[in-house]
């Protein structure tokens, strides 16, 4: 474990903290998307299959249980508690556009052709892209509530300090997954619109208004 | 074979 990585899971637990107490508080699920957090649900399902045949640490499986608990409870919010608030003319992006060709790149390029490895290597190709749905929805709608923005904020921070920690690893240890810096990057250059939005907008407390 | 890098993050 390293700063960045501590920083970025933090990060990644804010974001999810975030986005269930805007659902809570406003009793309103108004401009999230329910396929990101589909997808999110479907990432940490493949990903964390191993919970409870390989232990790392506490800290690791906690927040692996914290995750995938988060991600169904949100999912629960937006179709069932706050279904009336859900937009679902709004999050029309097509998800199998993603998931068809993720699961195909995770055939043909992974570290191991095995099923365990292929599928580790799905989630972590699919997370890149995850969140296009939402960054979808907001382009629609043309804004997002500044709470929205806020989550989004900590969200792609999560996976740049994860970059960091990458490049930390490779110098102190000697650590280096091709297929997670790859994908690493371009999960955050997909936020790089959106964190300029955010630092020249939200920073300056107006909201985030895309020219619709 | 190549190294299959342990997956120890989150």
């Amino acid at each position: 474990m390293n700063i960045f990585r501590l920083c970025g899971d933090m990060s990644h637990l804010a974001a999810i903290i975030i986005l269930l107490l805007k659902m809570w508080k406003t009793r309103s699920v108004a401009g999230i998307s329910g396929k990101s957090q589909i997808l999110f649900a479907t990432v940490f399902t493949a990903r964390y299959l191993d919970l409870f045949t390989s232990f790392i640490s506490i800290y690791n499986t906690c927040m692996k249980v914290f995750f995938i608990g988060t991600v169904y409870f949100t999912i629960y919010l937006i179709y069932m508690k706050f279904k009336a608030t859900y937009d679902s003319n709004h999050d029309s992006f097509r998800v199998e556009f993603l998931i068809v060709p993720v699961g195909g790149l995770a055939f043909l390029v992974n570290h191991e052709f095995a099923p365990l490895e292929i599928i580790w290597t799905f989630s972590i190709y699919l997370e890149s892209v995850a969140i296009l749905p939402q960054l979808f929805m907001i382009s629609k709608t043309g804004e997002a509530e500044t709470i929205t923005s806020h989550y989004l904020f900590a969200l792609g921070s999560y996976r740049a300090l994860y970059l960091c920690n990458w490049i930390y690893r490779y110098y102190a240890e000697g650590f280096f997954d091709l297929i997670a810096v790859v994908a690493g990057v371009v999960q955050t250059i997909l936020y790089c619109d959106f964190f300029y939005l955010y630092i020249t907008k939200v920073m300056k407390g107006k909201k985030i208004s895309l020219p619709a | 074979d190549e190294f299959v890098p342990r997956h120890d993050e989150l």
